[in-house]
């Protein structure tokens, strides 16, 4: 199965 | 002061469209170059950002950074209320708490005004890394979300693989599975740039929200490289952009 990853792990807050 | 002139208010009806199904609320950042907008959905799968240059605009000034909170549902109420073809108006004073906008016909003999509260939102900002896409695939806009609303039917997921010669779209759920590979074309419809082959997996409802840019351009561009988000670009004329960021599924 697979799991969605969030974008927050990519890409940084300002 | 803020003022923004647009000849037709479909295209804004259309920009406006293409963002509503991922967000709720936003905040246009407003400058003497431009407009641009950048949030992720509710569930920080994915993420849009929109870039308009001053000179797409009939009229534009903006005497001092403004940012405004919309609430996209609301304006798509006041959008409905002009016609297409109508030319549009968008004025904010500094620190205003409404916008007004006004939509004159194009025999200019009905002008009509509306005013929109604005939204105090807390809004980060995301610092997108400059990426060397490894696949960059361009088709018909028409194409690609054809592609993602065929494979919805399948699964939730969507697999592209790209290699040097074609992109595949796969989707394989209880009903059975569907696969979709598109060439290089002679006449540049579909275009392939491979310097490394990648597979990634995606949510394909997020990819069919994407698509309602379509109305707003021909062509679209996919940035594919291993692990990194998925790029849909979809350029407005040769002024700017709607790009969305869509963070692949991993296997566990």
């Amino acid at each position: 199965s697979q799991t969605q990853v969030r974008l927050d792990s990519f890409f940084k807050a300002l | 002061m803020f003022e923004a002139r647009l000849s037709s208010t479909l295209t804004l009806k259309k920009i406006v469209d293409a963002l509503r199904d991922i967000l709720n609320q936003s905040t246009l950042d407003c400058s003497d170059t431009g407009i641009q907008l950048q949030a992720m959905d509710n569930s920080h799968v994915s993420l849009v950002c929109l870039c308009l240059r001053s000179d797409y605009f009939e009229k534009y000034k903006c005497s001092r950074n403004v940012s405004l909170g919309l609430d996209l549902k609301s304006l798509t109420k006041v959008l409905k209320c002009a016609n297409g073809d109508d030319a549009v108006t968008i004025k904010a004073a500094d620190k205003a708490d409404k916008i007004e906008l006004s939509f004159e016909s194009a025999g200019k003999e009905r002008t009509a005004d509306y005013e929109l509260r604005l939204l105090n939102l807390d809004q980060e900002h995301l610092a997108i890394p400059e990426t060397e896409y490894s696949c960059v695939i361009h088709m018909p806009a028409s194409e690609f979300a054809r592609i993602c609303r065929d494979l919805a039917v399948f699964s939730e997921s969507v697999v592209i693989a790209c290699s040097k010669n074609c992109i595949k779209f796969s989707a394989n759920g209880e009903m059975g599975s569907a696969n979709i590979k598109l060439s290089q074309t002679s006449k540049a419809e579909v275009t392939l740039q491979v310097d490394e082959p990648v597979t990634l997996s995606f949510a394909g409802r997020y990819l069919n929200t994407f698509t309602r840019a379509t109305p707003l351009s021909e062509k679209v561009k996919i940035g594919m490289a291993a692990d990194v988000p998925l790029l849909v670009e979809y350029p407005i004329e040769d002024y700017g952009y709607i790009r969305y960021y869509l963070a692949p599924k991993v296997d566990d």
